[in-house]
């Protein structure tokens, strides 16, 4: 899994 | 996307649907803090500006129409609406607004990812989001008498903060690299406002009684 930004969240 | 961020997102769908519910069919406003209500349209409308830019998902462009849509709705409803705005509380609900949103604004352009708009008005939306309850929880501390809707209202926006941190737990553990400072502190400060309101919520419920906080 990649690392992702809390930005896919709401 | 993991079950508790799934299930923070339903329960922060649930609260805005509890609020609606009580303000389109009660038609009353009543313990309901219109000052919280205008810090989370301003919350969603600097948050969601990324709508224009980024496309994340059909799941994610849809929640954030719904709670921008709601929130703005909500607070047509308590100011214009010619019932319901009768019901507000105005000279209880006294918190201004300028206290909190001008700390949080300083704070954007002192702690941010990147000095853009874009970022500080991100980290704006979080430092607000995480203190945008406080009117409310004065507003209810002075009414005393929390009707059902409204104790449920708030709980509701507690468990969808609580739920949040399970998801960074849960992503930090399964996500490589997945430190976010800004999001986790401010959450994390935002979650802990609610503890009062939540030792006297299952105190209510274990007595079977009425949600009333001490005065």
């Amino acid at each position: 899994k990649t690392s992702k930004s809390p930005k896919d969240e709401l | 996307m993991n079950i508790f961020r799934l299930a923070g997102d339903l329960t922060h769908l649930a609260s805005v649907l509890v609020l609606l519910l009580k303000i389109h069919t009660i038609k009353s406003c009543a313990g309901i803090s219109l000052k919280t209500q205008e810090l989370y349209a301003i919350v969603f409308a600097t948050r969601y500006l990324d709508l224009f830019t980024t496309y994340i998902s059909l799941y994610n462009t849809l929640m954030k129409l719904i709670f921008l849509g709601s929130s703005f709705s909500i607070v047509w409803y308590i100011r214009k609406h010619k019932i319901v705005r009768r019901s507000y509380d105005k000279d209880q609900d006294t918190f201004r607004h300028y206290f909190i949103v001008l700390p949080c604004f300083v704070l954007a352009l002192i702690i941010h990812e990147k000095f853009t708009v874009r970022e500080v008005l991100w980290a704006f939306s979080l430092y607000l989001e995480a203190v945008a309850i406080l009117p409310q929880l004065v507003l209810l501390q002075r009414t005393r008498n929390i009707d059902n809707l409204t104790g449920q209202y708030v709980f509701l926006l507690g468990a969808y903060r609580a739920l949040y941190i399970l998801n960074w737990i849960y992503r930090y553990f399964t996500e490589p690299h997945f430190v976010h400072w800004i999001t986790w502190i401010s959450g994390l400060v935002q979650t802990l406002l609610y503890a009062d309101f939540f030792y006297y919520y299952f105190q209510s419920m274990k007595n079977n009684g009425k949600l009333q906080l001490p005065a």
